[in-house]
């Protein structure tokens, strides 16, 4: 009991503007093992929707673990999330705890 | 495994 229960959430994210606007660092086989969030630019879909913010973890994407994934694969998954037009919005399943695997 | 090189990468988007 006391022990702080790492608490995900899920983040709708809609594609309001022309970039995603963050940067994100690590991913497996690095001492970050899920990429974090390390940067939110002004004026991009993250910074207008005001949920995302600098430390998060990003477990998921679309419903798509991240976990195992080097950081090019975690990166183009995302990228690929905001490309694609199937959706107008991306999903992060993020948390503020460094979640070990 | 020992953490790779590229650990500090960061990606833009």
């Amino acid at each position: 009991p006391g022990l702080l229960e790492p608490t995900s959430c899920l983040v709708r994210v809609p594609k309001s503007a022309s970039t995603l606007g963050i940067a994100i660092e690590g991913g497996a086989n690095t001492r970050q093992p899920l990429p974090r969030i390390v940067t939110i630019q002004r004026g991009g879909s993250a910074h207008n929707c005001g949920q995302l913010k600098v430390g998060q973890v990003i477990l998921e994407v679309n419903g798509v673990s991240l976990r195992g994934r080097e950081h090019r694969e975690a990166a183009r998954l995302i990228a690929e999330a905001f490309k694609t037009k199937e959706k107008d919005y991306i999903d992060f399943l993020v948390t503020e705890f460094n979640v070990s695997l | 495994s020992p953490p790779k090189e590229y650990e500090d990468e960061v990606t833009f988007f």
